[in-house]
């Protein structure tokens, strides 16, 4: 069987379902998922940068820092490349049962552009001016530094000019809709959307 | 008349509306 999870020699699918809320089946169906991601420009079983925008863009070029954090988040070994037990561990958070505090630290680790520990005004200034570009939306300056005001006087609650992890917590706590992203309900029902796991399948869980 | 003041959308509301950050993107290709 060509491509089925039990050749893939670097996944023990059984310890990846015991240490994330996926079952052995889920992880298989997700396994699929990532096939398809994995061999969408280079046939080689990992996720390059290129194939995660052509992912979640459907285009396989241009610059875009949410794009550069997802990878950076994604890619816990640093060597350029999603492997499929790290695709399974940035998924977790996503996962729809997953602990609150991972979807608050990762958000907090996304926003966190200079990795410096706090979420920083000029952060801010960047990715409001990255969504706007994005988006094709103008908004003249004045409101653009009125939102981010009231951003930071909102969520910077020592006033130091900066968001902390604490305040982030305090913040998301508060507004709970900016964790929209960090769940995707699909993972909920991982195993419909990819039921060609069957084939390949050697547990039934 | 307006003691109310308009209701600003915060930064990070308007952030998290890129499509980068909608992973959902993965399931609906």
């Amino acid at each position: 069987r060509q491509n089925s999870p039990r050749t893939c020699q670097y996944v023990d699918l059984a310890r990846l379902a015991h240490d994330s809320p996926f079952s052995v089946n889920e992880v298989e169906a997700l396994y699929e998922l990532f096939k398809k991601l994995s061999c969408s420009i280079i046939d080689d079983m990992l996720i390059h940068k290129e194939e995660l925008r052509l992912a979640l863009f459907q285009a396989p070029y241009g610059e875009n820092i949410f794009l550069d954090r997802v990878f950076d988040l994604f890619d816990e070994k640093k060597n350029g490349v999603i492997e499929f037990e790290e695709f399974i561990h940035a998924l977790s958070v996503f996962h729809p049962n997953a602990p609150i505090e991972e979807k608050i630290d990762f958000a907090f680790r996304l926003y966190d552009l200079r990795q410096t520990g706090f979420i920083e005004r000029e952060e801010v200034q960047q990715m409001v001016a990255t969504i706007l570009m994005e988006s094709d939306m103008t908004l003249s300056d004045e409101l653009l530094n009125l939102i981010i005001d009231k951003t930071f006087a909102d969520a910077d609650s020592d006033k130091d000019g900066k968001i902390s992890k604490a305040e982030w917590k305090a913040y998301v706590l508060k507004h709970p809709s900016l964790l929209k992203n960090m769940t995707l309900p699909y993972l909920k029902d991982v195993t419909t959307a990819f039921p060609s796991f069957i084939f390949n399948t050697e547990v039934e869980d | 008349k307006g003691s109310d003041s308009p209701t600003i959308i915060n930064a990070f509301q308007l952030i998290g509306m890129s499509s980068f950050l909608d992973l959902s993107g993965f399931f609906e290709q």
